[in-house]
């Protein structure tokens, strides 16, 4: 069990597995943006200077509503931070077909032309209608 | 004979002998029936296998609402029989090549037409309303990447990569319905039987407001349509037993409500008999004010009218009921209590067609006068045909009486009305 004292359980103590690394710096950025298909699985030694990197960092921001500036900031980096599933948004290949993959492999499902378009924001439109408010 | 042809699969059918819809490589599952388990060794510490069972339920009954897919949980037959598997674990977890990276983002991941893996070193909750990731939510957008969704960042979207505290409790909006419907179509008819059920309110001036909702009946269970929202009510459909006290609770055969100025009666008919419906007590009567016993033989309240009936509806122009069977149509004067002259006729020379070979000919499964569209349509397995109503006869003298339209798809003006697995229905 995880470690508490507490008859409330408030001292409940973390996992002794670590913590998720938060997305800091340019390199964490990157491969924040390479797991998640925004750009090729390549490390840049200067990724400040790498125009795949900034246009990637650009197409991110975009698509998060956030001022596109393709520059590393605290509101991307908070965005990058945030909770989200493990699937990428983008598969970055010349092969737009479907692969089908086993848990044991290190790749996921490929997104369909129409998704990666939403992704990447070229067909991407803001939808401001309410969300449902009933009751189930 | 060559004996290993035997082992080879016919075109139609997989691996468990099921039909198989179609073979070509998609993103979608060609069944539509998936069975679910949530595996033993994947368990959450954090919440109670019944907390986590009925989230992943509840997820799974919310797909099935949008699409025509039937999700069963399944616990007991062999592994590989199962279409999708769910499990928590942290850092390196359940054979996974994509390890967990421990608290903080990344909280779950799926595999198309496969497993979902929820990351346990998050603090997933049951309720809506405390701190934490509502495991019900992650669990339908997992179930939309296994279905074959990709992410989008559309606001509102479940499939939004990022997790988004749920403000209210949270739905399928339109635009995600459409994006799976593509991958597997729309929920289709027949239905048994289709009316508006009137209300008669108070405002708070007092004033007498008559308000209505739809009702769409198959089998054992019902939905309400709103109409305004082009779409079911959240968590329908209902068990016919839990919705309408004293009726059969499967298969009827047609509704109708009698509304004159002297007479307002809701009628149900199944086979031979029928039951009267008290507006006041939400339930059948088993006496009604008159002093008649129910369920009553269709053949003593209405004389003259054959059963079963397929179908039967009331217009309100004639003071009259369609009763429908076969190819024939009967028409009941509810004043005089009897047969209009000249009837039954058939169905063909009541409802003329106005495009050639366009007609229902007979066995109707439904006739609904729609307050919405101020319309009688007729609905036959997947299809319906509306009937010309008095204004379009005004704005155009040539249309024929009750002249029927062309046929269209009952799923492209009623929105996902679907099933959901039985299992499912008493949540």
């Amino acid at each position: 069990e995880r470690l508490f004292h507490s008859r409330d359980h408030s001292d409940l103590q973390d996992s002794s597995s670590e913590q998720a690394k938060p997305v800091t710096d340019l390199h964490s950025a990157q491969q924040f943006l390479s797991r998640y298909g925004w750009t090729e699985p390549e490390f840049p030694i200067e990724p400040a200077k790498d125009p795949v990197f900034t246009e990637a960092l650009k197409k991110f921001q975009r698509a998060n509503d956030l001022p596109v500036t393709g520059i590393l900031d605290d509101a991307t980096t908070k965005a990058m931070n945030k909770p989200r599933c493990g699937v990428p948004d983008n598969q970055v290949t010349e092969n737009k077909n479907a692969t089908l993959v086993t848990p044991q492999s290190n790749t996921f499902i490929q997104v369909n032309d129409t998704a990666l378009n939403q992704s990447i924001g070229s067909n991407y439109t803001v939808n401001h209608e309410k969300s449902p408010s009933r009751i189930r | 004979k060559k004996r290993f042809l035997n082992m080879l699969l016919p075109p139609d059918r997989d691996k468990n002998g099921q039909v198989v819809l179609d073979r070509t490589e998609t993103t979608a599952f060609a069944r539509r029936s998936l069975k679910w388990r949530l595996i033993g060794e994947g368990y959450s510490s954090q919440l109670s296998i019944e907390e986590q069972t009925y989230a992943f339920k509840l997820a799974f009954r919310m797909w099935s609402e949008v699409t025509p897919l039937d999700f069963e949980e399944d616990t007991t037959s062999p592994i590989s029989q199962i279409d999708i598997k769910l499990g928590f674990g942290t850092g390196r977890h359940l054979g996974c090549a994509h390890t967990f990276d421990g608290e903080g983002q990344e909280f779950a991941h799926a595999w198309l037409q496969s497993d979902i893996h929820f990351d346990d070193d998050e603090h997933f909750t049951a309720a809506d309303t405390e701190n934490g990731i509502s495991l019900l939510k992650v669990a339908v957008h997992e179930i939309g990447h296994v279905l074959g969704l990709a992410h989008s960042h559309r606001r509102g979207s479940i499939m939004q990569p990022n997790y988004i505290p749920q403000e209210s409790a949270f739905e399928l909006d339109w635009s995600d319905r459409k994006a799976i419907q593509k991958l597997y179509g729309s929920c289709e008819g027949p239905f048994d039987t289709i009316f508006d059920w009137v209300r008669k309110e108070r405002n708070q001036y007092g004033e007498l407001v008559v308000r209505y909702n739809t009702y769409f009946f198959h089998k054992s269970w019902y939905w309400l349509y709103e109409n305004r929202h082009n779409r079911t009510r959240y968590g329908d459909p209902i068990a016919v037993l839990i919705g309408w006290q004293g009726i059969p609770a499967s298969d009827l055969d047609a509704f109708v409500h009698v509304w004159t100025w002297n007479q307002d009666a809701s009628y149900f008919f199944k086979g031979t008999q029928y039951w009267r419906y008290d507006n006041e007590n939400d339930k059948a009567y088993t006496e009604d004010t008159q002093g008649a016993h129910y369920p009553r033989l269709i053949s003593e309240g209405f004389p003259g009218i054959p059963s079963p009936i397929d179908t039967a509806v009331y217009d309100r122009r004639i003071q009259s009921i369609y009763f429908l069977k076969d190819s024939l149509v009967f028409a009941f004067d509810i004043n005089k209590n009897q047969i209009v002259d000249h009837f039954p006729k058939r169905l063909t020379d009541v409802f003329p067609a106005l495009v050639i070979n366009d007609h229902p000919i007979g066995n109707i499964d439904a006739a609904y006068y729609s307050y919405t569209y101020n319309a009688i349509f007729l609905l036959k397995g997947k299809e319906y045909w509306r009937v010309v109503n008095d204004r379009e006869r005004w704005q155009n003298p040539s249309l024929p009486y009750n002249g029927l339209f062309a046929r269209r798809n009952i799923s492209e003006q009623w929105f996902d009305i679907c099933n959901v697995h039985a299992s499912m229905l008493k949540m």
